[in-house]
């Protein structure tokens, strides 16, 4: 139905409290690593028998745990980069950001992008740049596409696309269908 | 791992991205009102532990079953909000009477609420538009001329 | 006020004590 109008997901590194778009993104995965004890909880750990969870674990948690743990001054959890937002991985998105796979490097790639500035990275910085910087880069083909393809199959335009480029495409279809009914009368 | 079950809730919803409410999912719900029940209480024995033992170590196990608490409160408060919005959708959609298909997906409450819209929605549309008040659920799309 | 009312009789108070409120304002944005 066109009246439902779902919670909108959060700007930036804010997120909507009643977003089901944030709180699924809130579900990835980040790897971190434990620096304290977490006695009682060993269970959480599957690949170890403990009862507690020891410091220097290293365990991939999802990110609203990460967040709610994480604390600048008392060391809790570090949290590590996940590949994609790395040094190395900025300089492909810096040659051509269009070849990436954002989909399987992803699904969520700015969202989580922008969500990893919580953590106070030295890197911080050039994490935002590359996120914004590549979504740049990746917007016009995005655009174009979505505004192109009338009554065809999209799946090849959109599989390589992550899930905040796979919303716009559909708005960009949902325009061009809107247009095509308008001028033929419907 | 904790608040699974919760996030399945809005998995559930977030596949039907058109609007369709589906079941309410009452078993569901009372199983991520059990977890949360669980959690506390663990966190209630730990925190008398720290505070009459000093054991500070668990402070970090209280801090952990908190945010999957917190989690779980989101979730579920999500999970019956973004129902809620279906349900509002659906008077614009079908009018004050629902079909009975899509009233058997919904909860007692729902259906209370429903009512409590339906009724602030008429006092709002009465208030407008002079004397007869004016029905701005009808003619949503122009008219073709 | 009607919504609140309906999280509460759902949810919400059969939550922990230090839970069966939410913020309203800040989890619906504008």
């Amino acid at each position: 139905t066109r009246s439902y109008m779902p919670v909108p997901p959060g700007v930036g590194t804010e997120e909507n409290v009643f977003s089901l778009d944030d709180i699924l993104l809130s579900q990835e995965r980040l790897p971190c690593r434990t620096e304290s004890v977490f006695p009682g909880l060993g269970f959480v750990d599957k690949s170890s028998d403990s009862r507690h969870i020891p410091e220097g674990t290293k365990m991939e948690i999802p990110l609203w745990l990460a967040k709610g743990l994480y604390e600048r001054k008392r060391r809790v959890i570090s949290v590590e980069l996940p590949r994609v937002y790395r040094e190395g991985w900025r300089t492909v998105f810096g040659a051509d950001a269009n070849v990436v796979d954002l989909h399987t490097m992803g699904p969520y790639y700015y969202g989580l992008g922008s969500q990893m500035l919580h953590f106070d990275s030295p890197e911080n910085s050039e994490i935002a740049q590359c996120v914004l910087q590549t979504f740049i880069g990746r917007f016009r083909r995005t655009m174009d596409s979505s505004q192109n393809a009338y009554n065809e199959d999209t799946s090849v335009l959109v599989e390589k696309l992550d899930c905040l480029e796979r919303a716009l495409f559909r708005a960009g279809q949902s325009g061009l269908n809107a247009f095509q009914l308008w001028e033929k009368g419907l | 791992m904790f608040c699974e079950k919760a996030v399945e809730l809005v998995r559930e919803l977030h596949r039907m991205s058109d609007g369709q409410l589906p079941a309410f999912n009452e078993d569901g719900i009372r199983q991520v009102l059990e977890e949360m029940k669980a959690l506390y209480e663990q966190n209630q024995s730990d925190v008398n532990e720290a505070k009459t033992e000093g054991k500070s170590e668990l402070i970090p196990s209280i801090k952990f079953r908190h945010c999957c608490l917190l989690r779980n409160q989101r979730c579920i408060t999500a999970y019956l909000y973004d129902r809620l919005l279906r349900i509002r959708a659906l008077r614009w959609e079908y009018g004050s009477v629902l079909p009975t298909t899509i009233r058997f997906h919904m909860c007692a409450e729902e259906v209370e609420w429903f009512n409590q819209y339906k009724k602030s929605l008429a006092s709002y549309m009465r208030s407008l538009g002079g004397e007869e008040g004016l029905d701005i659920t009808q003619d949503m799309k122009p008219p073709k001329s | 006020a009607n919504t609140e009312v309906y999280l509460k009789a759902v949810a919400l108070r059969h939550m922990p004590p230090n839970l069966q409120s939410i913020d309203m304002l800040k989890a619906i944005p504008e």
